[in-house]
């Protein structure tokens, strides 16, 4: 199926960005 | 507004809608997406996910890291994975020197996985057409599929796959979670779409 690489790379893609933001705002004093 | 057809993009929303609506506090959802191979048989191959993380941060960190030699490992792989999708080998920001989490870890090897003719977990509930539930450490550890017992010694405590019209939505949690009628029916009125 040619779909699911593309599926992955999405998913990863996603989920490297929110890990991103997960630690950007841990790190801020503003942040959670 | 969410159409009832398939579709790439609604599936991440939907996996979002599950997990941040849910009461309890799951870690991550995943909708294994039901196709075939190359010799007719079927199979669930990764159709796409939603991470959420544990609720508690600093009891993430101290307890399911691994071993140093682990993280590096984990982090080399996580440096990579960043230059493969961002094309750019100068990643110097915190992202990948921070600890990448046994959930995290087993989420993104879960990329990577599929279930043949009725097998692991997910296999199991597309096959019988009905939802599995394991809650509870002890439970996952006795398992015998795989994929229960390598998510508790990545730190689960639930595991749960509820099977739809195209596929298996998985869902996992640190936490210890009981079997609730109101997630099912989530995941029926979310996920069984038209294919």
């Amino acid at each position: 199926n040619g779909d699911l690489p593309i599926a992955r790379a999405k998913s990863l893609q996603r989920f490297l960005e929110r890990r991103r933001e997960r630690l950007i705002s841990a790190s801020s004093p503003y942040g959670r | 507004p969410l159409t009832p057809h398939f579709n790439q993009e609604t599936l991440q929303q939907r996996l979002q809608a599950l997990i941040e609506g849910a009461r309890e506090s799951w870690t991550y959802a995943i909708f294994w997406q039901s196709s075939y191979d190359y010799s007719g048989a079927s199979v669930l191959g990764w159709g796409d996910g939603y991470y959420k993380g544990e609720e508690d941060k600093t009891k993430a960190k101290s307890k399911n890291s691994g071993s140093i030699s682990e993280q590096q490992h984990r982090k080399k792989v996580l440096r990579e994975l960043n230059s493969l999708i961002s094309g750019s080998t100068t990643i110097t920001d915190e992202q990948v020197d921070e600890e990448v989490t046994d959930t995290e870890w087993f989420f993104l090897v879960s990329m990577t996985q599929s279930f043949v003719n009725g097998g692991g977990l997910p296999g199991q509930a597309f096959f019988n057409g009905s939802p599995v539930w394991v809650a509870g450490s002890d439970r996952l550890a006795g398992s015998p599929c795989e994929r229960a017992r390598q998510g508790q010694v990545f730190g689960l405590q639930t595991l749960v796959c509820i099977p739809s019209a195209n596929g298996v939505v998985e869902l996992g949690s640190t936490e210890m979670i009981f079997q609730s009628l109101d997630l099912m029916n989530k995941v029926r009125y979310l996920f069984n779409f038209n294919s």
